[in-house]
């Protein structure tokens, strides 16, 4: 089943400590995703 | 969350934890009834000695044992913060030192000596690997002291050492905190409710919520401590926007409220052990299982 | 309740043991992890094992039965699975179709999906880690290198990943990468399972950048920002991505969707690698032939 059971809109996010990482050259190289980040924190706490 | 580890072996009613402590505490102190009654028919005492040994090594009573484990628990906090270890370590090292002693008695296991191997499994389990040497030079033990409960350790755990905890669901909150209450929460107030909630989510760890509730119950428990007025309104935005689509799996907005509160009490009327206490509970561990020095 | 009836193979922190569940008769393996060598205690590889089957119940990903101490070793009881990709490649007289590799790499796709939907990393995906079960089902196994995906800011080591199927970002060096290593060894698998010999067969660490950008191009700042920034980058020698029609002659047997799935995999910039649900969602799985039923695989 790949249907999220949550919507993961990253535009009603303002979160600062990943704004800021998302902008570091090490992590746009290696290929680092805000909503991989949100996703995984929004599933643990509606798990 | 049903498939993990967490919830197949590490959540209990409260009943059912009570029953786990008086069963592991009853089987330790059947042993030292037995030694003290052995330790009497060895040896020749006098009636006072006897009634010395009758009153100073009874075996610890369940509420004294938890006052001692509890105790050595914020050790292991306090421990694993001075070693700057990172938050969600220092969380699952106090887990790992609560769960061993929900398996064994502190009558079996002396808690100091599981300090410092419940630290350092929980680095290693969190891929923040220390070897044993530099670990028992930063620690005190030394590297046989450490390593010796390791696999007591493991196995106590029932070999589960992936843990979730309160933290990223959070982080989870403070992001859709931020979508329910759109434009009605300043970020700056949000960053500072994060921040003091991530410190009490430490403290909450110490107490036996983490075998009562979920994660999530858990940091919406400290987030309704934090504010109560900020948690309700984005409860109750939240479900009632879900509740028009009367779904079989929507979560009852009540026995969410109901569960919180719950929790949230819990989390307030834990009370910390005085050192006093600690070492009064420690010397009776102490005689009781070692007569001949009392 | 468990023997050890035949030695079937030792590796540095355990050996493995074919054997019985006395109570059902059902064969397991027993992985009887060497404790008494390692200075540290127990070993690294170990915890991970236990740490992450312990969570992880899927068809496609091998079993932890069970787990229990014996004469001071830790023993972990698994689900017997008697071969794997690699036997199946290397093995010239076994003869398969592409309906049988579709079936494989739906069935590997699941297990690396179910183990990312739980925030895990494999980091050691690669043919002898794809086990097959008696009935033909293949099972995501050795997890002796996950890992749980770290916290945004944590740095990770990059030497990860038997190298054949490391992923560009990890022999750049990145500390900061995602689960899409775990796709780019899928993809590497794929094309090996197609060729029936291995894709980039990097010599050293050094050797395996040059074989990768020589048959996938090599990858510039437009199409992945910021990869110019590597430490590593400059001594590259500059190739250029292969025409559809070099990987038409190169991928003779493949069908324009199994190419594009397959170039989905190998995309060099990881932010725009496909993942496990692209991968399964994509048409490939969706044309003819349908993937082979497991238990019908010879």
């Amino acid at each position: 089943n790949t249907i999220p059971r949550f919507k993961l809109d990253e535009k009603l996010y303002s979160d600062p400590f990943i704004k800021d990482l998302e902008n570091r050259k090490e992590f746009v190289a290696s290929g680092f995703r805000t909503d991989y980040v949100y996703e995984r924190v929004l599933t643990e706490a509606f798990m | 969350y049903r498939h993990s580890s967490q919830y197949r072996f590490w959540s209990f009613s409260k009943e059912r934890l009570r029953e786990k402590r008086v069963n592991t505490n009853k089987i330790a102190a059947d042993t030292i009834y037995k030694n003290i009654l052995d330790f009497k028919n060895q040896q020749d005492l006098t009636q006072e000695q006897l009634d010395v040994l009758d009153a100073r090594t009874q075996p610890l009573s369940v509420d004294d044992e938890l006052k001692l484990i509890n105790f050595y628990a914020k050790k292991v906090q306090v421990i694993s913060q001075h070693l700057n270890l990172p938050t969600e370590i220092i969380a699952t090292s106090i887990s790992f030192f609560k769960k061993f002693f929900l398996e064994n008695s502190v009558m079996q296991y002396d808690p100091k000596s599981l300090v410092h191997t419940t630290i350092f499994l929980a680095c290693k389990a969190e891929n923040y690997f220390i070897s044993v040497d530099s670990f028992a030079k930063k620690a005190k033990p030394n590297r046989e002291a450490i390593l010796k409960y390791e696999f007591k350790l493991l196995e106590s755990l029932k070999f589960s050492l992936l843990i979730h905890h309160p933290y990223k669901p959070l982080h989870g909150f403070f992001l859709d905190i931020q979508n329910v209450l759109h434009g009605k929460v300043d970020l700056n107030y949000m960053g500072q409710t994060y921040d003091k909630c991530k410190k009490k989510i430490t403290e909450a760890i110490l107490t036996d919520v983490v075998y009562l509730f979920t994660p999530p119950q858990i940091t919406l428990a400290i987030l309704m401590i934090e504010d109560e007025a900020l948690i309700t309104k984005y409860l109750e935005l939240k479900f009632s926007v879900n509740s028009e689509k009367k779904n079989n799996d929507t979560i009852s907005f009540s026995t969410l409220l109901t569960i919180i509160n719950d929790c949230k009490s819990f989390i307030q009327e834990e009370k910390s052990v005085s050192t006093d206490d600690a070492r009064k509970i420690a010397a009776q561990n102490f005689f009781c299982q070692n007569p001949m020095d009392l | 309740e468990y023997t050890k009836e035949k030695k079937v193979g030792e590796g540095t922190y355990a050996v493995v043991y074919l054997g019985t569940k006395q109570s059902t008769g059902r064969q397991i393996a027993v992985k009887e992890i060497k404790t008494s060598e390692f200075k540290d205690g127990l070993d690294m590889s170990a915890i991970r094992e236990v740490k992450y089957l312990q969570e992880i119940q899927h068809d496609n990903v091998i079993e932890l039965v069970d787990i229990f101490m014996a004469y001071d070793n830790l023993n972990l009881v698994l689900e017997f699975l008697p071969s794997d990709l690699e036997v199946i490649i290397k093995d010239r007289s076994i003869l398969f179709t592409p309906a049988d590799i579709k079936s494989w790499m739906l069935m590997t796709l699941r297990g690396v999906h179910h183990c990312h939907r739980n925030f895990i990393l494999h980091r050691d995906l690669k043919p002898n880690n794809l086990l097959l079960s008696p009935d033909g089902v293949i099972k995501v196994a050795d997890f002796g290198l996950a890992r749980a995906v770290p916290s945004p800011h944590e740095m990770l080591t990059s030497n990860v990943v038997t190298r054949w199927y490391r992923a560009p970002e990890l022999l750049f060096g990145a500390k900061h990468y995602t689960s899409a290593i775990d796709i780019w060894s899928v993809g590497v698998i794929f094309a090996e399972l197609m060729l029936r010999i291995p894709y980039l067969p990097g010599q050293n660490d050094i050797d395996q950048m040059e074989v990768t950008f020589r048959a996938l191009g090599t990858p510039t700042d437009k199409e992945w920002p910021e990869v110019s920034s590597f430490g590593s980058y400059n001594k590259l020698q500059i190739y250029p991505p292969p025409s559809i029609d070099e990987l038409r002659k190169r991928f003779i047997a493949a069908s324009e969707n199994a190419l594009n799935f397959m170039c989905g995999m190998l995309t060099m910039n990881p932010k725009k690698r496909w993942n496990a649900i692209e991968c399964l969602e994509s048409e490939y799985f969706k044309e003819m032939p349908p993937p082979s039923d497991p238990s019908e695989i010879k």
